[in-house]
């Protein structure tokens, strides 16, 4: 199976979980960034949302499948608020 | 479905191509807006004229990093295109990120498939939870010539406008679900010691210690393959897979398929009344290669490269009643045929069926 990355340093990962969160699922960019945090955080919360969509499984965190999809190629959701 | 369910007032919409991509010939680009226009059109009352030098419902642009509607581009990768919903002005209207690598193939991102997903937005649809739909968000590839919407994507739209104006409505793939108990397989193979399950476009892998059944489009391993792979089997002392379709075959190594194919069946001495092969297995410890068509089957020396002598033989007699047999592979000594949503264990030393299944068994239902 696929041999995990060296330890990809929390940052980065965060960088990349909290990216593609705010471009597909209206994470704010002014949320509390702590993936460790106990009580669910918007990013938490918003992660899960993502897991769920894609079929992957719900943890919450951003484990080797959530962030092997995030790096997926895929369509993007325009910010349509200002038309509507 | 789109928050507020956005839909045209009319069915008669149009559309307009504001600029090109260099990346190809203009006529190719004209064609693939026009097939994914039709992806849609097949399957619902809408139709699509094409204008020139006027506003038009769907207003469809390439478009570089920050384009002025408030959801910049990332540049190749990440995000290549987006869509809005039904309505006035920027409404209906489909960028494209310039910066992608756009092709009419396989290579790069077939304009088409994205083009027919985001035209999908266009018309309020939003992005669904099935692996297999068009509307799926993630980009996966299919031969636009073998490309047929999805039974997702059609129920999607139609819900939305009604069905087709044809005598006959569509109906398109739906994607399989590892423990559905209907699910039955079109070939099935050991790869590097995983299992491959073969239905239509998609390929369901399984590794024997790891629970979760993955679900792949044969085109994201082998974008030259076709779907509706018949048979296949692995030859493990040459690290190849043969793949069966009507009456070629490929030969994969890896993620590579090899030079010069697919080739016809005939090359590994079938005679030319055999038009496909229903299922094969290989014995890697004699090196024999069984293959089933009909009621009967043939028996190939991977060694001596040329079919035994005394076949065909009928599959009743040696192997017992199993009937048409879709998919076979060897595993641990086993023989396991798949008869429909059936499966069969057999013994080859005992020379007898010596358990029967479900043909899901493997998923950890």
């Amino acid at each position: 199976f696929p041999v995990p990355p060296e330890a990809e340093d929390e940052g980065k990962t965060l960088q990349i979980v909290e990216t593609y969160l705010q471009n597909f699922y209206n994470l704010q960019r002014d949320h509390q960034p702590h993936l460790r945090n106990k009580s669910e955080s918007p990013l938490t919360a918003k992660l899960k949302e993502m897991q769920a969509f894609l079929g992957l499984e719900v943890t919450g965190k951003p484990d080797l499948d959530t962030l092997e999809m995030m790096k997926k190629p895929r369509c993007g959701v325009p910010n349509i608020e200002q038309y509507i | 479905f789109t928050a507020g369910n956005p839909k045209w007032k009319t069915n008669n919409l149009t559309y307009r191509i504001l600029n090109y991509t260099p990346k190809m010939r203009q006529a190719d680009v004209d064609e693939a807006i026009q097939k994914a226009l039709s992806v849609w059109s097949n399957v619902t009352p809408l139709t699509f004229r094409k204008v020139e030098d006027k506003e038009a419902d769907i207003m469809i642009s390439f478009a570089y990093r920050d384009h002025q509607d408030n959801s910049p581009f990332d540049g190749p990768n990440g995000q290549l295109a987006h869509a809005f919903q039904p309505g006035e002005g920027i409404g209906g209207d489909v960028h494209l990120d310039e910066e992608e690598a756009w092709t009419k193939d396989g290579k790069g991102y077939n304009l088409f498939i994205v083009m027919a997903h985001e035209l999908g937005h266009s018309l309020g649809l939003s992005h669904s939870t099935d692996p297999g739909a068009l509307m799926y968000p993630a980009y996966s590839y299919t031969d636009p010539n073998e490309f047929l919407l999805p039974q997702d994507d059609i129920d999607g739209i139609q819900a939305i406008y009604g069905q087709s104006n044809a005598a006959v409505q569509p109906t398109g793939p739906v994607t399989p679900q590892a423990c559905d108990p209907n699910l039955t397989f079109d070939a099935i193979t050991i790869l590097r010691g995983e299992i491959i399950f073969f239905k239509g476009r998609y390929m369901l892998r399984k590794h024997p210690s790891r629970a979760e059944t993955e679900l792949n489009f044969i085109s994201l391993f082998w974008p030259k393959l076709p779907s509706g792979i018949q048979a296949a089997y692995e030859n493990v002392e040459k690290d190849e897979v043969l793949v069966f379709k009507e009456d070629k075959y490929w030969v994969i190594r890896g993620y590579d398929i090899a030079p010069r194919y697919p080739k016809p069946i005939y090359h590994l001495g079938l005679p030319k009344t055999v038009k496909r092969i229903n299922a094969a297995y290989n014995d890697e410890n004699t090196g024999k290669t069984y293959f089933f068509t009909a009621d009967r089957y043939w028996r190939y020396d991977e060694n001596k490269k040329s079919m035994d002598h005394g076949y065909p033989r009928k599959i009743v007699s040696d192997f017992g009643k199993i009937g048409r047999i879709d998919a076979a592979f060897q595993k641990d000594g086993y023989i396991y045929f798949f008869h429909g949503t059936t499966q069969f264990q057999f013994d080859p030393r005992a020379k007898r069926i010596v358990r029967q299944m479900k043909s899901i068994s493997w998923f950890n239902c």
